[in-house]
């Protein structure tokens, strides 16, 4: 049975689609079958595996709002294990649309479910918010990896974000964990990435991640050539990285 | 008469709070009397300037869920001529319970308008989407100034940008014009941040701002002292491209 793995935060540019895209890439390269679901109307994880994302005639929009199965709507990708649910700009309109439908808390839950079995793990990126799409997102993981880049204002929105995971958990999703915290763009150079970094190991432990991301042109070089980083540039650091955390994944059984 | 500019991009983590903080403290400081708006649940503008956002009776929401009159609620800053309409964690609900009451897109420029004679500046920052709390802020605006980070994926939204603001412009708002766009995080050593630098140049002409901001840590550093930049290291590069921002702003009347 598949692990359904969200990657959120609603703070903006903190590496989560970076995180989703590398981390899905790596698990299928290692031999696991492998889902990314973009659930952010910016649909830059469907480019960033080099799908042009404004020719879509189906996308995540048409499973959650016209409830069109999932498998006739999934991609391939450059990657021979990892099948991508692409985003288009038609979701932008979803977090309104959502609001006037029963259960619209639970609809990507609903979809994703009966392709459990299909995968290992299924990897979605959220938008860089706490409304519907999000939660959607929440509802339907099994554990939940937070990227947290190590500046002040990433640490600001920490509360906001665990107290939203308390609350679906309790409301919504009882099975729902926090997986782990991945530290990202992380400079050893500033201070400022220093304390940030030390802060987040003080308050969540054993949950950080012992890969932290460093801040590496080349993973943000990769999505301008729709690939992910270790078929861009393996020798590159942020390609080492994002290896050794899908290895902390693989060995945690999916769990931390 | 003063004149509303909003700060806006989907795309998260561009510098849209770094651009309204340092540009609205600089305006300040040059004799102009300024009102930051903070239209964010995340209130990373609030804490910018020093403000807790977690004790804060009255704050945005009120005004805009509540109706209570904008100028009981703005606040002092360490800046002399400088007010802010703080925000908290409940604005977060706001997305949602603003699609029930009529006129929802309407709501910030009504509370804002009876306002606009007391400023010379009311700069409004909106959080990472295009959902109903940005709509707010472009509604509300006679000017709208893009941050756009000189990265890949920061490219890729534009389009859903212009759009939303051509569809605000034609149905809600006639006015509002882009005022400009300030190309932030610039890092002159990668090919990456010349060429998406280049291609906004070729796409936005006249419209991107001379200043260019450069990725310089005493930026993402001032606000974990509640500072903006010029209070924090007034000689660093962060603190003098806000500033030529800012004069290109005055220079322009207000206008590119
Ligand atoms: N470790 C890193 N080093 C350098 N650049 C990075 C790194 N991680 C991500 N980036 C770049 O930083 C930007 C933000 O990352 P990304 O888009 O993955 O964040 P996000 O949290 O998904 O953003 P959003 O909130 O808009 O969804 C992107 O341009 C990305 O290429
Ligand atoms: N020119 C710069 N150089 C270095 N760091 C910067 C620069 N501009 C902004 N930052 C830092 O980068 C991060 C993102 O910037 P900021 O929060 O202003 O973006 P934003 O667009 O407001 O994000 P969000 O989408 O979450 O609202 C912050 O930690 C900020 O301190
Ligand atoms: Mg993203
Ligand atoms: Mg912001």
């Amino acid at each position: 049975m598949g692990k359904i793995i969200a990657i959120a935060n609603q703070k903006g540019g903190v590496g989560k689609t970076t995180t989703a895209v590398n981390l899905a890439a790596w698990l299928a390269i290692m031999g696991k079958r492998v889902l990314l679901v973009d659930n952010d109307p910016q649909a830059n994880a469907t480019s960033g595996l080099g799908i042009n994302k404004n020719n879509l005639q189906l996308s995540i929009y048409e499973v959650l709002i016209e409830n069109k199965p999932v498998e006739k709507i999934w991609q391939r990708t450059s990657i021979e294990n990892l099948l991508i649910l692409p985003s288009s700009v038609r979701l932008a309109g979803a977090e309104v649309e959502l609001v006037g439908i029963t259960e619209r808390e639970m609809l990507l839950k609903k979809c994703l479910d009966p392709a459990k079995e299909k995968f290992h793990y299924i990897i979605i990126d959220c938008p860089p918010s706490l409304g519907l799409l999000t939660i959607n997102g929440l509802t339907a993981a099994d554990a939940l990896i937070i990227p947290i880049q190590c500046e002040y204002y990433a640490l600001e929105g920490l509360g906001q974000l665990i107290s939203t995971v308390q609350l679906v958990k309790k409301r919504l999703n009882p099975a729902l964990e926090i997986e782990g915290v991945i530290l990202t763009m992380f400079d050893g150079r500033t201070n400022l990435s220093i304390q940030v970094a030390d802060e987040v190991k003080k308050y969540f432990k054993s949950k950080v991640y012992k890969a932290i991301v460093p801040r590496n042109v080349r993973l943000s070089e990769a999505p301008s050539h729709g690939k992910p980083v270790m078929l861009y540039d393996k020798r590159s650091r942020g390609a080492e990285v994002y290896q050794e955390l899908a290895k902390e994944i693989l060995s945690a059984g999916g769990g931390k």
